[in-house]
């Protein structure tokens, strides 16, 4: 009680907890419950990628390819405000680099998918709606992937969707590309890019696709990938959490009634859970209503203000509501419009003057050396959102350590505040 | 557009209700 009434203001942590952990720490939340997945990050011992299959990034790398996957975010959000939804016409402004926009830090879960199921571990995104893995024969183009790929002619409750279909149009909200037909069976054909370029074309098609042993969703819409080009870490396609009518939230409205949670782990070392349904919802959570839609897929949130120790930052509101926001699970660091980014740092900075500031690490400018110390305390940042809810941000995601003689704040600016 | 990044949402448990129209956080969501 006491706790709650003093509000804490600072994490207290011992620098030995940004060593990377060889050992896998389940999580005791969610686990083997109903609607359930294990979510694992793909680069921790958790994985079952092997280190062959996924090659662990370099820190700078993972945030180089974060920022691709922040451009082809606003790429994304600027087709949908014009109106235009040709991904091709965005390709000029966007880096060329094979697949990282996809690949890098995420968090996977293994689904089943067909009759006897195939078990495929999927990069769990909620920025994109189209579920797709890749399928045998691969007539194109497979990269490597952890699972044996899933072949279509072994599930018999598998079949390809009519060009016809109503939902063979819905493709063109769902990935933002008209879909193809084939002159010869008929069949649709889906085509996703993302903004590095790497991409999935096959047949659109559908399947039982099983979460847990009781959780089974029949004729689940799926992309069945013959030609897939990208750097995709050895997972074998994507799960779209998005808010389009073909994202798996949408087609498990039935099941679940459009409602997920999720915990992602403090450590690549540890498990969370990706959870369906209402009724497995963390009763504690406090809630912000969504922000006026962000395109067809995103999640937009109100950030009203930033804190820091406890202290509310002298940021005008109008400069978080002008640029807008969106909750994402496939982007690595927060992007702030850099107005905010500029008070915030600063704050913690001057909270931070007893220890050695150090070289910045790729688009992280506030970083420090905590060789010489066992201990560090770091004030607490929060957030508050519409409705006034205010979410403390834990110290693992305050922080983002490249070994403990360069830690650094977890947080970015955009390029411009209206941006 | 600011985007609310996956290392900000670890340990939180981060609930999506689409018909109600709100997003949930819950401190301790892993644990």
């Amino acid at each position: 009680a006491l706790e709650e009434a003093i509000p804490n203001h600072y994490h207290n942590l011992q620098t030995t907890s940004f060593l990377p952990s060889s050992i896998c720490t389940l999580s005791t939340k969610g686990d083997r419950k109903r609607g359930t997945l294990e979510v694992v990050h793909k680069h921790g011992p958790c994985s079952t990628f092997s280190k062959d299959m996924v090659k662990p990034l370099a820190v700078e790398d993972i945030l180089s390819h974060d920022q691709d996957r922040v451009e082809s975010i606003r790429s994304r959000l600027t087709i949908t405000t014009d109106g235009k939804r040709d991904i091709r016409g965005s390709k000029a402004t966007l880096p060329a680099k094979s697949g990282s926009t996809i690949g890098s830090g995420n968090y996977i879960v293994t689904v089943g998918l067909g009759t006897p199921k195939k078990d495929l571990s999927l990069i769990f995104d909620t920025g994109s709606d189209l579920t797709w893995t890749q399928c045998q024969p691969c007539a194109r183009s497979c990269y490597a992937q952890q699972e044996t790929i899933f072949a279509p002619s072994s599930s018999t409750t598998y079949s390809n969707i009519s060009c016809s279909a109503s939902e063979c149009s819905g493709l063109t909200s769902a990935t933002g590309n008209k879909p193809g037909c084939s002159a010869s069976s008929s069949a649709c054909i889906y085509g996703i890019q993302y903004g590095d370029q790497s991409f999935s074309v096959g047949f659109f098609a559908k399947d039982k696709l099983t979460l847990t042993s009781k959780d089974v969703i029949n004729d689940f819409y799926f992309g069945c990938g013959q030609n897939n080009q990208g750097l995709f870490g050895g997972a074998a396609g994507l799960l779209g959490l998005g808010r389009d009518k073909l994202s798996i939230v949408s087609q498990s409205t039935r099941e679940y009634g459009k409602v997920f949670s999720y915990c992602l782990p403090s450590r690549a070392s540890y498990t969370g859970y990706l959870t369906f349904g209402k009724d497995r919802a963390a009763s504690n959570a406090k809630y912000t209503p969504f922000s006026s839609s962000k395109g067809s897929s995103f999640y937009g949130l109100e950030l009203q203000a930033i804190f820091v120790g406890g202290s509310k930052l002298a940021i005008s509101p109008t400069v978080f509501s002008s640029s807008g926001m969106i909750i994402d699970s496939g982007t690595v660091i927060t992007r702030l419009p850099p107005t905010a980014y500029s008070a915030l740092s600063k704050a913690f900075r001057s909270q931070m003057t007893k220890y050695t500031l150090t070289k910045p690490l790729s688009i992280l400018d506030t970083c420090y050396d905590f060789s010489k110390t066992t201990t560090v305390t770091i004030p607490v940042i929060s957030m508050l959102w519409g409705g006034n809810i205010k979410v403390d941000i834990a110290a693992q995601g305050t922080l983002y350590a490249n070994g403990i003689d360069q830690v650094c704040l977890a947080f970015a600016g955009n390029g411009d505040d209206s941006d | 557009i600011g985007i609310f990044g996956n290392v900000q949402q670890k340990t939180l448990g981060v609930v999506y209700d689409l018909p109600a129209g709100k997003v949930g956080f819950a401190p301790g969501g892993c644990a």
